[in-house]
């Protein structure tokens, strides 16, 4: 799969953005957290497009965002 | 509360239903 860039997604109208850059995360995601995937993808997808580019091109910020993610997620699920 | 839906599910190859870049 190509890597996403910042003109591919700019081409796409804006509620497709946000699928565009769904579909890209969730298989990473999914990888560290099977049965959370789709909940912290909707978390992730909160974020601007511009940085979520960035989080696709740099596994440790990602990382780092999903476990922030995850631990809002159980805060507010308690 | 409105909050119990949140966050919206993303589910791959699905249109997205949440919100758009704002």
């Amino acid at each position: 799969q190509e890597p996403l860039t910042a003109s591919m997604l700019a081409a796409a109208p804006p509620q497709e953005q946000k699928q565009i850059l769904g579909e890209r995360l969730y298989p990473l995601i999914h990888a560290m957290h099977p049965f959370l995937a789709g909940k912290i993808t909707g978390m992730l997808l909160e974020i601007d497009n511009s940085e979520l580019l960035l989080m696709l091109e740099s596994p440790e910020s990602l990382h780092s965002k999903i476990e922030e993610a995850v631990a809002v997620l159980q805060v507010h699920q308690m | 509360s409105s909050s119990v839906n949140w966050p919206p599910e993303f589910r791959p190859g699905e249109p997205w239903k949440g919100y758009p870049n704002i």
